[in-house]
């Protein structure tokens, strides 16, 4: 099954 | 001091429409060249970037920079009060504790004006990396919306597949699998009916159905809706919002067995 991936993975806080 | 009027004030009843149901709240942030607004839904798994031009209303002040952090739901319920035809106008003073909305009705004859107390929002803004995307995907927003609905039917995610003869939306589940293919249009009397590819590698990701079916509450603002995909990298669905700006959502991918 395909896990759900987080936005913060990809793009990184300022 | 800020104010922005905008004439066309459904726009941003629209624009409210297609953020509440993922964000409970969020900043807007108020600068000279507009007002631009960044955040993450509840579960970060998307994230929504909205930008509205100075250049689109029709009259706009902003002296200093203001961050208006604000509860959508209560947004919304202020918008709901305007009338499709209203001029809605946005001000807030420096450093003030609240926002408030006046509207207007086209002949004048009736202005109301809501005051709304705003939030402070520990909202983290993230860095969106400039990216040349391996798949640019233009489609009707309405076609779109209708595929997302349709195949919401069938599972949890939607798989998206571009390759140099189109673009192919899948799903599967306990009933079956559904499979929609577009083809890039050859010609069109409106573009804004066409289906364009621009495909420089085919791509393959895999997206839950749940956010999809909520960008897609942006269709009002656009005829056309653009998607834009590359390996292994949050996919973006574009909106434009007439001569103003534009809404972008980004979604982070379904990946691995």
């Amino acid at each position: 099954k395909s896990k759900q991936a987080s936005i913060t993975s990809f793009f990184k806080k300022k | 001091m800020f104010e922005a009027r905008l004439v066309q004030g459904a726009l941003l009843k629209k624009v409210m429409e297609a953020i509440k149901e993922l964000l409970n709240e969020a900043s807007f942030d108020c600068a000279h060249s507009g007002i631009l607004l960044q955040a993450m839904d509840n579960s970060h798994v998307s994230l929504v970037s909205l930008n509205l031009r100075r250049e689109g209303f029709d009259k706009y002040r902003c002296d200093r920079n203001l961050v208006m952090g604000m509860n959508l739901s209560s947004m919304s319920k202020i918008l709901k009060c305007a009338s499709n035809d209203d001029i809605i106008t946005m001000k807030a003073q420096d450093n003030a504790d609240t926002v408030t909305f006046v509207f207007e009705s086209p002949k004048q004859e009736k202005i109301s004006d809501y005051e709304m107390k705003l939030t402070n929002l520990d909202q983290d803004h993230l860095g969106i990396p400039e990216t040349e995307y391996s798949c640019v995907i233009k489609l009707p927003s309405a076609e779109f919306a209708r595929i997302c609905r349709d195949l919401s039917q069938f599972g949890e995610s939607i798989v998206i597949s571009c390759t140099k003869e189109g673009v192919k939306f899948s799903a599967a589940g306990d009933i079956g699998t559904a499979n929609i293919k577009l083809a890039q249009t050859a010609t069109v009397d409106k573009e804004e009916d066409a289906v364009m590819v621009d495909m420089q590698e085919p791509v393959t990701l895999t997206f839950a159905c749940k956010y999809l079916n909520m960008f897609t509450k942006a269709t009002p603002l656009s005829p056309q809706v653009c998607l834009s995909m590359s390996p292994d990298v949050p996919l973006v669905v574009e909106y434009k919002i007439e001569d103003i700006g534009h809404i972008r959502y980004y979604l982070a991918p379904r990946i691995g067995d």
